[in-house]
C-alpha cells in the first residue's frame, strides 16, 4: 500500500521581480519569506505558521490563494520525502 | 593479489594497522589488489586545497580527527538554519552517519587518533539536512550551498531501499543539480557523489532511486574484501564504480570516525563507499583543479578496474570497457586517477540528442517480451546536438502496469551491448507503473550512437494476476548524452591543427623562424609595370584605389601606386587596399601594409600588438602576445588578454578570483584567498574578516566558547570547551598531540578524583569510597568466606567490570 503524503507548512514559490516582491506576496497571504532557495534564482522558501506543521491532507484556507496570484509563477506545498541513511 | 609494499608509509593513528583497504603490510592476510590510495599519496596528492562536504545528519566538527581539516565555509545546518553542522546527540546515537562518512574522506593523519582519511589534507565540511523533515526545498538548498567554494558533495542517503519505492529528486532538487553542474566551481561543475543503495536483501534496484541514477551524480556501489557482492548491494546500470566496504562476518571491515570523539569499525553498508570515492576525486582534483564534472566521470570510467570483483555479468562493451551491473566499471584506482588527471585535457562539450520511436502505445503481454526500437542518427543533422561518442544514455518511459515489480527492462545498443535498466522487484506490488520515469545507463560509454536501439520489456508475473489486465508502454524516449568528436582525440583537430589548415600552434607561432621579409623591403615600385606605363600600353580607367601614378590595367592589382596602402610583394604581386588586413598595420608614411610581429593578430606597429593570434594572450604591460601570462595575471579566454588576478591572489587560473596561490597574509581556501587569521582569531563568514575567538581559545572556528580548536594558555580542554580548572568529576592530564592539557573524566561513580584509574576521592550518593574506588552501598547476603576468597584470589575487585561484584561486602568483612 502506498504511504500517505505528509504535507508540511512550507512552500516553494517562484516569483519574478526580486526579494522585495517576494516579501510583499508572502505578507499578503500570511507567509513569512525565509529567503531564496539555495542558488535558484526567483525561487523562495515560504513558511506559514498558522497551517498545521504536518498533515495528511493539503489543507485549504486563505493562504491557498497564493496559487492564484498572477505574480506567482509557481507554488508548491512541500511534502515530507522519506529518506534513509545508507 | 597485490604485493606487500616495502615502502609503506606508517602513521601513528591507532586504527592505521586496521586500514587494510589502504595499505598492504599485514602478513596474516593476503593483500588484495587494492585501490592504490597510498600510491597516490606517495605521488604527493593528499587532497590539499580541495573542499569536500558531507550531506547528512551533521558532522562532529570538534572530533580530534576532523577538527584540523574542518572547514566552516563548507558547512551549514539546513535543519537548524545556522552555520553549525554539529549533530544532535541522543541516547540512541541516531546521528552518527555524517561524522562516519566525513572521517573516511578527511580524517587527519598522524595525530595519534583513530584513522587516516583518503584525502587527509582536504577541507571537510558537513551539511546537516537529514535530521528533520526532508523536503524538496531542504534537498535543493543543501545541494546548492556555496557551489563556487565546495568542490565535492558526498551523499549516502536516498529514498527507502525497501524494494518497492520509486522516488527521486523533486523539481527544485533537479534544478539544483543542473545549476550545480552548469555553474558550480565557477563553471567547471559541482561534483556529486552518491551511494548506490542498501536494499540488496529486499531485491531493490538502484534504477528506482532517481538520485543515484541521475547523470549528474557519480553512483558508487560496494564490494567485500574478497570481491564478493555484499548482502546489501543494489545492482543497476547507473553504477559507475566501486570501493571496498564491510562484508560478511569473516571479512574485514572498514574503520572510521564516530561521534563522541570515538572511532568505529561497525557495519558500514554502501554509505562509506561514496565518501571513499569523494576522497579519491579530491586527490584527482588536487592533481588538476580544472577538471570538469564530466572529466571526473570520464576519469572514473577509464581508470576503474574489474580486478578480482566477482560478478556473472561482466561484459565488454563495443568501446572496450568492462562493465557490470553490480560494480559499474569496477574498483576505483586512486593512483591511476591522479596520473590521468595530471595530463587530462577537457573533453569536448556535452551534446544531448533525444529520439523517439515512430509507434507509441504498445501492450505488454504477460509472460512475453515487448520490443520497441528507434533508429537513431545521433542527431547528426543538428551540429549542436550531434552525439557520436556516447556517455550516459537515458530512457524515459510512461508505462501503465498492474504490478510494477513484475517488469524487467533492457536496452540494446546499436553495437549489440545489452544493459538491464530494471530487474524484477518481488516486493513492488504498486499499480502506479512508471510515469515518465528516467532509467539511466553508463554501460554504453564510448560506443557510437547511430543505429538501431531496442527497448525490451518483459512482464513475468511473480504471483497470480488477472491475465486480462495488460500493461501498456504508452511512450518512451531515448536521450543520448555524449560528444560529436572522440573525447580523447579531439585535441589533434582542435588544438594541434593540421598543416592543411595552416594555423600554427601558439608555440609554433612564438618559435618559428622569422617569416620572409619580402614585403618588408622597401623596393622601388618599378620594373615591368612601370615600363608598360612608360610605353603607354594601357590607357583605360584605373581602379579608384590607384594613386597618382596611374595603372597598367583596370584592376586594383594593376595600380602603380596606391591612394591608401599597398599590400603584398613584388614576388607575390601587389595590390592596393583601403585598410590593411589582419596581421598587418598601415604605415602611413610609406603607404604600405607592413606585417605585424608573427604573434599579433592586429597591431599598430611591428611589435605593438593590440590583439593576438589564436592561443596567445595580449600582455598589456608591453603590448606583446604570449602563451603564458606573467605571475599575478591570468589568461582571459574572452578578451584573449592577460588580466590582473584579484588583489589577494598571487597566481590565478582563468578568472581573477580563482586563485591558485595567495599573497602574503592570505591562505588558499578552495580557490579563494582568505585572510590568514592569527592565533586567537577566526575567519568570520559574514564579515569576511578575522574576528577574535573567545578568550579561552587559542584557535577556534567561531566566537563561542564551545568553538575552540585549541585552548589558550592556562586553559584546559574539558569536553567541548576550554576551562581554567577541571570541574569536579574530571582530573587534569596530558593529551597526545595537543599543546594544552585536558580534563579527563574520573572513573565511573567518582564525584572527584586525583588522576586516572582508581584514584577516587569522593563518591556519588549511594556509593562508598573503599580503596579509592567507589563501590555501591549494597551488601551481598551470600558473600560467605569461600565466596570472598574466590573474589580475592581472582582479584575481581581490581577489575572495573567486577567492581560492584560483592566487593563492598567482602572488603568490609576483611
Amino acid at each position: 500500500s502506498e504511504v500517505a503524503q505528509l504535507y508540511t507548512n512550507h512552500w516553494a514559490v517562484r516569483i519574478a521581480g526580486g526579494p522585495q516582491q517576494a516579501d510583499q506576496i508572502a505578507a499578503k497571504y500570511g507567509y513569512r519569506n525565509l529567503g531564496q532557495i539555495g542558488s535558484l534564482d526567483d525561487h523562495y522558501h515560504f513558511h506559514h505558521s498558522r497551517v498545521v506543521r504536518r498533515a495528511v491532507y493539503s489543507l485549504k484556507g486563505p493562504h491557498s490563494f497564493i496559487h492564484m496570484d498572477p505574480k506567482v509563477d509557481w507554488a508548491q506545498q512541500q511534502v515530507v520525502k522519506p529518506r534513509v541513511k545508507r | 593479489y597485490a604485493q606487500s609494499d616495502p615502502n609503506i608509509i606508517h602513521f601513528n593513528d591507532p586504527k592505521w594497522s586496521n586500514m587494510w583497504y589502504i595499505h598492504c603490510n599485514d602478513k596474516s592476510h593476503q593483500c588484495r589488489s587494492e585501490m592504490n590510495i597510498m600510491a597516490a599519496w606517495q605521488r604527493g596528492y593528499t587532497g590539499k586545497n580541495v573542499v569536500v562536504t558531507i550531506l547528512d545528519d551533521g558532522i562532529e566538527r570538534n572530533h580530534p580527527d576532523l577538527a584540523q581539516n574542518y572547514d566552516h565555509l563548507a558547512s551549514y545546518d539546513v535543519n537548524g538554519n545556522d552555520h553549525d553542522p554539529t549533530p544532535r546527540y541522543d541516547s540512541r546515537s541516531e546521528n552518527v552517519h555524517g561524522t562516519r562518512c566525513a572521517g573516511e574522506v578527511a580524517a587527519a593523519a598522524n595525530n595519534s587518533h583513530c584513522i587516516v582519511g583518503i584525502a587527509y589534507n582536504a577541507h571537510i565540511g558537513g551539511i546537516r539536512m537529514l535530521d528533520g523533515d526532508v523536503t524538496d526545498i531542504v534537498e535543493a538548498k543543501s545541494l546548492g550551498i556555496r557551489p563556487d567554494y565546495i568542490h565535492i558533495y558526498s551523499a549516502s542517503w536516498g529514498p527507502k531501499d525497501d524494494g518497492k519505492t520509486v522516488d527521486g529528486p523533486g523539481p527544485l532538487t533537479k534544478q539544483a543539480f543542473e545549476q550545480g553542474i552548469k555553474k558550480g566551481r565557477r563553471g567547471l561543475g559541482s561534483i556529486f557523489v552518491w551511494a548506490s543503495g542498501n536494499g540488496g536483501r529486499q531485491g531493490d534496484h538502484c534504477s528506482c532511486d532517481g538520485y543515484t541514477s541521475s547523470i549528474y551524480t557519480i553512483s558508487i556501489s560496494s564490494t567485500t574484501e574478497n570481491g564478493n557482492k555484499p548482502w546489501y548491494l543494489e545492482a543497476c546500470s547507473s553504477i559507475m564504480a566501486t570501493t571496498y566496504s564491510s562484508g560478511e562476518f569473516n571479512e574485514r571491515k572498514l574503520v572510521t570516525t564516530d561521534v563522541w570523539q570515538r572511532c568505529t569499525d561497525g557495519h558500514t553498508g554502501t554509505s562509506v563507499s561514496a565518501p571513499i570515492v569523494a576522497g579519491i576525486i579530491a586527490l584527482a582534483l588536487e592533481a588538476n583543479l580544472l577538471l570538469t564534472w564530466r572529466d571526473v566521470q570520464h576519469l572514473l570510467v577509464k581508470t576503474s578496474r574489474p580486478v578480482h570483483l566477482k560478478a556473472d555479468d561482466w561484459k565488454t562493451n563495443a568501446a572496450g570497457y568492462r562493465v557490470s551491473h553490480l560494480y559499474g566499471f569496477g574498483l576505483v584506482d586512486a593512483e591511476a586517477m591522479v596520473l590521468e588527471a595530471t595530463k587530462w585535457r577537457t573533453v569536448p562539450p556535452q551534446h544531448i540528442c533525444t529520439q523517439r520511436p515512430e509507434r507509441r502505445t504498445r501492450h505488454i503481454h504477460v509472460g512475453q517480451s515487448l520490443n520497441s526500437s528507434i533508429t537513431a542518427s545521433g542527431c547528426s543533422e543538428e551540429p549542436e546536438q550531434h552525439v557520436d561518442y556516447l556517455e550516459h544514455v537515458v530512457v524515459k518511459v510512461l508505462i501503465v502496469h498492474p504490478r510494477r515489480g513484475d517488469l524487467e527492462i533492457n536496452l540494446i545498443s546499436p553495437s549489440g551491448t545489452r544493459s538491464q535498466l530494471l530487474a524484477k522487484r518481488l516486493f513492488d506490488s504498486s499499480n502506479e507503473g512508471f510515469r515518465n520515469w528516467e532509467f539511466m545507463t553508463v554501460h554504453f560509454w564510448g560506443e557510437r550512437a547511430a543505429g538501431t536501439w531496442s527497448l525490451e520489456i518483459i512482464d513475468s508475473p511473480s504471483r497470480l494476476r488477472n491475465p486480462e489486465v495488460l500493461g501498456n508502454l504508452k511512450e518512451w524516449t531515448l536521450t543520448l548524452y555524449g560528444t560529436s568528436q572522440n573525447p580523447y582525440q579531439h585535441f589533434s583537430v582542435q588544438h594541434v591543427p593540421s598543416r592543411m589548415l595552416e594555423i600554427p600552434t601558439p608555440e609554433e607561432i612564438l618559435e618559428e623562424p622569422e617569416l620572409q621579409k619580402e614585403e618588408e623591403e622597401d623596393e622601388e615600385y618599378s620594373g615591368e609595370r612601370f615600363l608598360k606605363k612608360k610605353f603607354g600600353l594601357y590607357e583605360g580607367q584605373c581602379h579608384s584605389e590607384c594613386g597618382d601614378q596611374g595603372c597598367d590595367g583596370p584592376d586594383v592589382a594593376h595600380c602603380l601606386n596606391c591612394v591608401h596602402f599597398s599590400l603584398g610583394s613584388l614576388k607575390s604581386g601587389r595590390t592596393c587596399v583601403s585598410h590593411c588586413p589582419l596581421g598587418h598595420y598601415g604605415d602611413i608614411a610609406s603607404h604600405r601594409c607592413r606585417r605585424c610581429h608573427k604573434s599579433c593578430e592586429r597591431c599598430v606597429g611591428r611589435s605593438a600588438c593590440v590583439s593576438c593570434k589564436r592561443g596567445l594572450y595580449l600582455n598589456t604591460l608591453n603590448s606583446s602576445c604570449i602563451n603564458t601570462c606573467p605571475p599575478g595575471y591570468f589568461a582571459d579566454e574572452n578578451q584573449k588578454q592577460c588580466l590582473k588576478c584579484h588583489d589577494t591572489c598571487m597566481t590565478c587560473l582563468r578568472f581573477a578570483d580563482r586563485c591558485t596561490a595567495c599573497r602574503e597574509a592570505y591562505s588558499l581556501a578552495g580557490m579563494t584567498c582568505v585572510p590568514e587569521c592569527t592565533n586567537g582569531t577566526f575567519f568570520h563568514l559574514e564579515d569576511m574578516t578575522c574576528s577574535p575567538c573567545h578568550s579561552s581559545c587559542r584557535t577556534c572556528t567561531g566566537p563561542g566558547k564551545e568553538e575552540c580548536i585549541q585552548c589558550a594558555e592556562g586553559y584546559l580542554q574539558q569536553e567541548w570547551r576550554c576551562v581554567q580548572d577541571c570541574t569536579p568529576g574530571y582530573f587534569s592530564g596530558e593529551a597526545a598531540g595537543l599543546p594544552h592539557k585536558m580534563c579527563h573524566r574520573c572513573e565511573e561513580n567518582c564525584l572527584s578524583c586525583s588522576g586516572p584509574g582508581t584514584t577516587c576521592t569522593k563518591c556519588k550518593a549511594g556509593y562508598s569510597l573503599i580503596s579509592r574506588t567507589c563501590i555501591v552501598n549494597a551488601s551481598c547476603n551470600n558473600a560467605d568466606e569461600v565466596f570472598c576468597e574466590m573474589v580475592k584470589s581472582n582479584r575481581l575487585c581490581e577489575r572495573k567490570f567486577y567492581r560492584q561484584f560483592c566487593c563492598r561486602t567482602c572488603l568490609m568483612n576483611g
